[in-house]
């Protein structure tokens, strides 16, 4: 069982840092045990290198920049345990326009095999949508849908 | 397996009933602040089982129901059904396509249904055991989620590579 | 003592409810003590009610109306307590068009009396700035400051 | 009173010294993500005196030095300074306008200063006691405080109703 889970942590750790470099254009990252003894009760530490900086942890980095790391490593965990389909509620609330390109080219790798329900408000973000949906609540305090279908 | 059709009547701010109809690719759900989005999101949410009304920003499961507008009384019953493709067969049941439906009346009295047919929560957990619906589709689920996922002591983070392994 | 607490709550429940009915163009809201018996040690409870909604703790609300909420909630405290200048790092993040105009309407009130620092992405935001100061890392790690000074 | 002019120096992403001129109206900072917007906030906090390194989002005090990018070596010495204008006195002190600075060397030792000349951390809090620059001023720099704010208990949250009363 230790054995197990060090297996799938290594899968994890790869994953984390394809994933990552892909959303910082470069750049490495690592995930630490905060007891290597203790395999199956350690801590898991989160260390993060940005192209052109020095690995820090997470704490020191921008609103982004967390985002991104955020994403990285519930995708590199979703490649070894994939959902047919994903939920993403305003993940993209923090990005700058760059940083949303290169989620959604991510986003758009991952479809091909997971369905993806993405609620947001970046209009980037809208244009990689198959079908989307507006919500809106004309009459006080319910919710309507308005459906924004586009052609495929 | 992918999600074919959600109806939401009556959960959160649909008084009235609404449905979306998803494709196998990708679906953006927009609007103004506090129209209904996230409520989307919990609804799946809730139908797959949800337990913790905590997570569904509620102080207890009654207050998923329609509480009322300004000029609207509260309704007494939620009700959200969710229908899968399953032409790969991934869910273990013979039908190419699976509804299941989640019930709650504000009497407190509630039901889960497998197309159409009256079972318990744990049914439903089962059947979508092994599927890779679970806690990672979920955690993926919530709004502002990311600090919580990065905000966790390096201890209790752990949960997502439990989940893995 | 007491009585010095109730009246500074007091004033802020006034407050509140004003600045409240200007970010949600109406509703009401209310600030009650968990704990009406013991004042000085009381927790305190947010109740909203945004227009056309039933009044409802915070926990409910959208991402967008609790950052509103929160927004109020601090200006309501700042009528009381000015400061001669206020930082705001992303306050707008979650908030849609509609409302980033509201609350560009509210710091340029506000603004009359004290200096704002905003830290934004947002386009309507940057609108109502005097002065803005675009800050990039063209050497890697390094922040620079690039001036985009308006004419007044 | 109003902020005139901050000037960083080896704090955090700035290895390189950097100016900003204040007007009493709005200013914007902007830019993309990671750049060092939220580090001009936390200069301003710091060189005001904040002792929780926690709040300015490191683990310890000597992490807001300049540690280097990849091809520069860390500098050693982080310096701040904010100039006020103090043209209606209500600063308490003779000069039209007050210059703070704070500075921390990686061996440890650093230095409050006061229209230049050394004093300590007590006398920075002293000259900005009712003034009103204080925790709510703080309370509103933090990027993502808004959750902070609405997601404490009750209890914790009358931290910002005591600061008033
Ligand atoms: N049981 C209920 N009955 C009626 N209204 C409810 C109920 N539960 C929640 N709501 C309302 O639903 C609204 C929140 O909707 P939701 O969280 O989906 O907004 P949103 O579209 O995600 O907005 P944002 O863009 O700000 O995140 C709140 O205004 C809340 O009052
Ligand atoms: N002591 C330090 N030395 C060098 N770089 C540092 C130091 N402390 C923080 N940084 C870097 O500063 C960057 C964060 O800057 P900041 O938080 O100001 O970004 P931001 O402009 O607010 O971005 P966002 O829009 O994403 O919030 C991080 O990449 C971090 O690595
Ligand atoms: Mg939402
Ligand atoms: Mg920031």
């Amino acid at each position: 069982s230790r054995e197990r889970f060090m297996e799938s942590f290594e899968r994890i750790q790869k994953n984390f840092q394809e994933v990552f470099v892909q959303l910082f254009d470069g750049g490495e990252t690592e995930l630490l045990l905060t007891d290597p003894e203790d395999v199956l009760e350690s801590g898991i530490e989160i260390i993060a290198r940005p192209p052109g900086k020095r690995p820090q942890s997470i704490t020191m980095l921008s609103g982004g920049e967390r985002s991104l790391v955020a994403i990285a490593l519930l995708f590199a965990v979703f490649k070894i345990k994939p959902s047919p389909f994903c939920v993403l509620d305003e993940v993209d609330a923090a990005l700058d326009e760059a940083n949303v390109m290169r989620f959604t080219r991510l986003i758009k790798e991952f479809a091909k095999d997971t369905q993806f329900i993405i609620i947001t408000h970046n209009k980037r973000t809208m244009e990689i949508a198959d079908v989307m949906y507006g919500v809106t609540m004309e009459q006080a305090g319910v919710s309507k849908l308005v459906s924004v279908k586009f052609a495929a | 397996m992918h999600l074919d059709k959600l109806i939401i009547k009556g959960f959160k701010s649909f008084a009235d009933e609404v449905e979306l109809v998803f494709e196998p690719g990708i679906t953006a759900i927009v609007g103004p602040n506090g129209c209904g989005k996230s409520n989307v999101s919990d609804a799946i949410r809730w139908v797959l089982g949800e337990q913790s009304s905590r997570s569904l920003r509620c102080r207890k499961m009654e207050d998923v129901i329609f509480n009322g507008g300004v000029e609207l009384k509260p309704k007494n019953l939620s009700a959200v059904t969710l229908r899968l493709d399953n032409e790969d067969s991934i869910l273990p049941l013979e039908t190419p396509a699976v509804e299941i439906m989640r019930q709650l009346h504000r009497s407190g009295e509630s039901g889960y249904f497998i197309n159409q047919s009256q079972c318990l929560l744990r049914d439903i957990s089962e059947l979508f055991m092994d599927t890779g619906v679970g806690m990672t589709a979920y955690s993926l689920m919530e709004q502002s989620n990311i600090d919580v996922l990065l905000n966790t002591q390096p201890q209790e983070r752990r949960f997502l590579f439990d989940e893995v392994a």
